[in-house]
């Protein structure tokens, strides 16, 4: 714990942190470019502490001196090597060190006097080695899945090739690890993925051609020079959401990390720089608020992300009143404006899902022009579990066959007119396998309607000579629309999202409001008694209410903020860690709860779990009541449970029958006569067969059909027709050890089927075949013993 | 164009419902090791065959194969090489 509070400016002891530009501005001689206020947010009391942040690459160096401290064996595994352990494999090239060095912008400890200071520098670090050796589908699935109720920041700075040329993404695996992690991850809050958006500048890669950068459930970081320019490996693309500080131009400055063997470097470059970054601001967001979800993350990034000093010349502002860029998304990250945004914060409502199938009318892309596709959305206003009136992220699916996908370009414009470039043109892209159902993504529409018309373009510029007699056409597109029916912001939470004018340290070198200086107007949330500086912070007294900030710093407001209840005279006092809203400070005081907290209103507290006799409504926050009768259920009418006396009749509770009987809604009735047991009318209503008859596919029989054996395995010693393995026709028992007889063209080989030839002619070159066993049985071949071996077998089953 | 060929691999990730002991009765009976589940994701194993070739262009086929036959394994993917690139 560093007391940040009252420093004019921050000074450690550790050796290059006086060269650490990205968080500091270091010397007087020029005015600080606009920064990442890093040290804002630390002055505010925001270091990182109980977060959890791990890196996924090729190992981390635990014993290192500036990561040891805060190193978390719980956030670390060898995936490679299959154990605990992420040390990486030392080698000559020390071609490990990039896990490492992206550990170290994260969460180096700082006044240890060895080399660097971490953005979060009181986070738990922790590494997955995953890099070092062959990826698959499952070596990132594990990884993006590691222990994710402890883990709550995962940050990787790798993907698919960067050369131009490649899609790719996630595989089925890791796509379920990503849902799942955000859907279950953080105890329902969702698990944080930042992702660096890719190095392929050079090659003219274009991000939305990687599916990791590119996904919903991933925050998807660029770069920017010190200078605001545009680094050389910088990929432009329309799902970036964020920048971060990093390499530019041979002369520019890096980024300075730990490295390998217990060094330091000033040699950190790229987007890789850029994620751990972003990664570490988000540990000071949720250090401010640990009940953001992945999408309350998001949004705040989005609200607090500035356009500044960013040399762009696509910054357009979209319907919502957010600038955003392809170069940059919504700009540089603030990590103050971030924790402030944190502190206040409401949580988003629900995500919806909006899928808008459009025609599939099959329209051919001539070369040198354009094929333009109109669709009118409603937004799925019919449907109030899906409708999404404020966009948040929306997806293309789309499917184009094309000669040279390298030559196409799409561009989506939305309704209220704001235009995204899905794709760009890629010079190295010679494929011919077009895009299949492929996920474009952008975030340029965020906060806008999504009902009115959307327009899908996608232009055709050949860039060399190709084949021109097959032209490519758009074969199918849909529009996946996510966001909230109801504005998403509370009132609390609005404000209007301005450039913050930062004074540099040669013009205000207190960087604080001198009170006997400040003579411009008060905070409207001021009293008359006056104020010393412009914020609802520096009022002298509060015209309604006021709460306190963990640096006692006190900030007037015209209600008290979510999470507070208002106490005496003009204090907002804080609830219960559970609590949304309160009218006491006790656990037992709640009014409403924290999102993966339901209030118990009994006891007006938020629980995790609902007692006995109730439910978790995951809508409504609350413990509701199950049905009369019920011991347990998931909904009113969902018993999964009866109190005693009573049986589940489907969802229901209702008298237990006799055995021979059901029960109708009324009274006990007697079953079918083919059912020893039953749960309805009728044959179709039988549980179990009365003796004589075998339960077969729900239905009693008297034998079993061809193709299922008898099972006297089944409970309470009635009996089964259960279905063979699909490889027999008829069979004895289960799996496919068990045939009796086989399928037309299969053999019946010590009960299991085998493929008709099952051996060779002599030559060895085709499959034994009637007119090969017709020969060999005119010549008597199968009498000859050395032949026997060979085809006789196969010959003498097919007669 | 280049033609990009996939590497496959000796694991497995396997989909199995009814828990570890019934994935490791399924793993043992097709000569698999049953290496634990998919980091969080429930009911997904990691299976590894030590007898199957380790690297290899062709998809493994064999007597294991007959594992996607067993009524409780719902889903399997033998898992191919891809490359990823530090940025």
């Amino acid at each position: 714990d560093y007391d940040l509070s009252h420093a004019q400016s921050t000074y450690f002891n550790d050796p290059k942190w006086p060269s650490m530009w990205y968080m500091h501005c270091s010397d007087n001689t020029h005015p600080c470019q606009s920064d990442m206020n890093i040290e804002g947010a630390w002055k505010r009391g925001y270091t990182g502490k109980n977060i959890v942040v791990t890196i996924l690459d090729d190992g981390i160096e635990r014993t290192h001196p500036d990561l040891m401290q805060n190193y978390d064996a719980l956030a670390s595994c060898d995936v490679n090597g299959n154990d605990l352990d992420p040390m990486p494999r030392y080698d000559a090239s020390n071609e490990n060190k990039h896990g490492t060095r992206c550990a170290g912008e994260v969460a180096a400890t700082a006044n240890n006097s060895h080399c660097t200071v971490g953005i979060a520098f009181n986070a738990k670090i922790g590494g997955v080695r995953m890099l070092d050796g062959d990826v698959t589908d499952m070596v990132e699935a594990k990884s993006v899945s590691y222990n994710p109720q402890h883990v709550h920041i995962y940050s990787a700075s790798w993907g698919p090739d960067d050369d131009g040329k490649t899609v790719d993404g996630p595989a089925p695996l890791t796509r379920q690890a990503f849902e799942n992690g955000v859907r279950m991850g953080r105890r329902g809050l969702g698990s944080v993925f930042v992702w660096a958006s890719g190095n392929g500048g050079r090659s003219k890669d274009h991000c939305s051609c990687d599916g990791y950068t590119n996904s919903i459930y991933t925050i998807s970081i660029s770069s920017t020079a010190e200078s605001g320019k545009k680094p050389w490996y910088l990929e432009e693309c329309s799902s970036t959401l964020a920048t971060t500080y990093s390499s530019g131009e041979s002369y520019d400055k890096k980024i300075i990390t730990t490295d390998l063997r217990q060094r330091c470097t000033d040699n950190h470059t790229g987007t890789s720089a850029s994620a751990p970054m972003a990664a570490g601001i988000i540990a000071l967001a949720l250090e401010a608020n640990p009940f953001l979800t992945w999408r309350d993350v998001q949004h705040v990034i989005v609200r607090t992300s500035r356009a500044g000093h960013l040399n762009a010349n696509d910054w357009k502002t979209n319907a919502a009143g957010f600038k955003v860029s392809h170069l940059y998304g919504f700009g540089l990250m603030d990590a103050e404006a971030m924790v402030m945004e944190a502190e206040k914060w409401t949580t988003v409502p629900q995500q919806h899902v909006c899928v808008e199938s459009t025609d599939r009318q099959i329209k051919t892309i001539r070369p040198n022009s354009a094929v333009r596709s109109i669709y009118k959305a409603s937004g799925c206003s019919d449907n109030p579990n899906h409708h999404v009136n404020y966009l948040e992220h929306v997806v293309v699916r789309i499917t184009i066959t094309h000669p040279r996908r390298g030559d196409l370009a799409i561009y989506l414009t939305s309704p209220s007119g704001t235009r995204s470039q899905l794709l760009a043109n890629r010079l190295f892209d010679h494929s011919m396998e077009g895009f299949k159902n492929w996920e474009f993504m952008t975030i340029h529409c965020w906060g806008e309607r999504a009902a009115g018309d959307w327009v899908l373009e996608v232009y055709d510029t050949p860039s060399q000579l190709r084949n021109f007699k097959t032209p490519g056409k758009l074969k199918e597109w849909s529009l996946v629309l996510y966001g909230t029916s109801v504005q998403p912001y509370s009132p609390t939470n609005e404000f209007p999202k301005v450039e913050r004018f930062r004074y540099s340290r040669v013009e205000d070198p207190t960087d604080d409001y001198g009170a006997e200086d400040y003579a411009g107007p008060c905070d409207p949330e001021c009293s008359e008694v006056g104020c010393d500086g412009p914020g609802p912070d520096h009022c002298s007294d509060c015209l309604h209410y006021y709460y306190k900030l963990k640096n006692n710093t006190r900030i007037c407001v015209s209600s008290c903020p979510p999470g507070h209840f208002h106490a005496d005279k003009k204090r907002c006092r804080k609830c219960a860690p559970n609590c949304e809203s309160c009218f006491g400070s006790h656990g037992d005081q709640c009014l409403s709860c924290k999102y993966g907290y339901f209030l118990n209103e009994e006891t007006s507290s938020c629980v995790t779990q609902c007692p006995d006799g109730s439910y978790e409504d995951i809508k409504k926050n609350v413990c509701g009541k199950c049905s009369e009768n019920c011991k347990a259920c998931t909904g009113f009418h969902n018993c999964t449970e009866c109190k005693g006396g009573l049986s589940l009749q489907g969802s229901r509770c209702s008298i237990t029958c006799e055995d021979g009987q059901f029960f109708n809604g009324h009274d006990c009735q007697p079953c079918h006569r083919f059912c020893a047991t039953c749960a309805g009318a009728g044959a179709d209503g039988c549980i179990n067969c009365t003796e004589g008859y075998v339960m077969e596919e729900g239905r009693c029989v008297q034998s079993c059909s061809v193709s299922y054996y008898l099972d006297h395995s089944s409970e309470g010693g009635y009996k089964s027709c259960k279905r063979c393995d699909n490889s027999c026709l008829t069979c004895n028992g289960p799996g496919f050890k068990n045939c009796s007889s086989c399928p037309s063209g299969y053999l019946l080989d010590l009960g299991t089927c085998q493929m008709g030839a099952i051996c060779r002619d002599a030559t060895e070159e085709s499959w034994a075949e009637g007119g090969f066993c017709a020969l060999v049985k005119k010549n008597n071949l199968c009498q000859r013993k050395v032949l026997q071996q060979l085809c006789c077998k196969t010959c003498t089953f097919q007669g | 164009p280049v033609c990009r060929t996939r590497v496959y691999t000796n694991h497995w990730a396997v989909k199995i419902a009814g828990g570890f002991a019934e994935a490791d009765r399924i793993a043992s009976k097709y000569g698999f090791i049953n290496v634990g589940q998919i980091g969080a994701l429930k009911d997904y194993y990691h299976f590894y065959h030590s007898r199957t070739i380790k690297r290899s262009v062709l998809s493994s086929r064999g007597t294991h194969s007959f594992i996607s036959m067993e009524p409780k394994v719902e889903w399997i993917q033998q898992q191919v090489v891809k490359k990823r690139t530090k940025r």
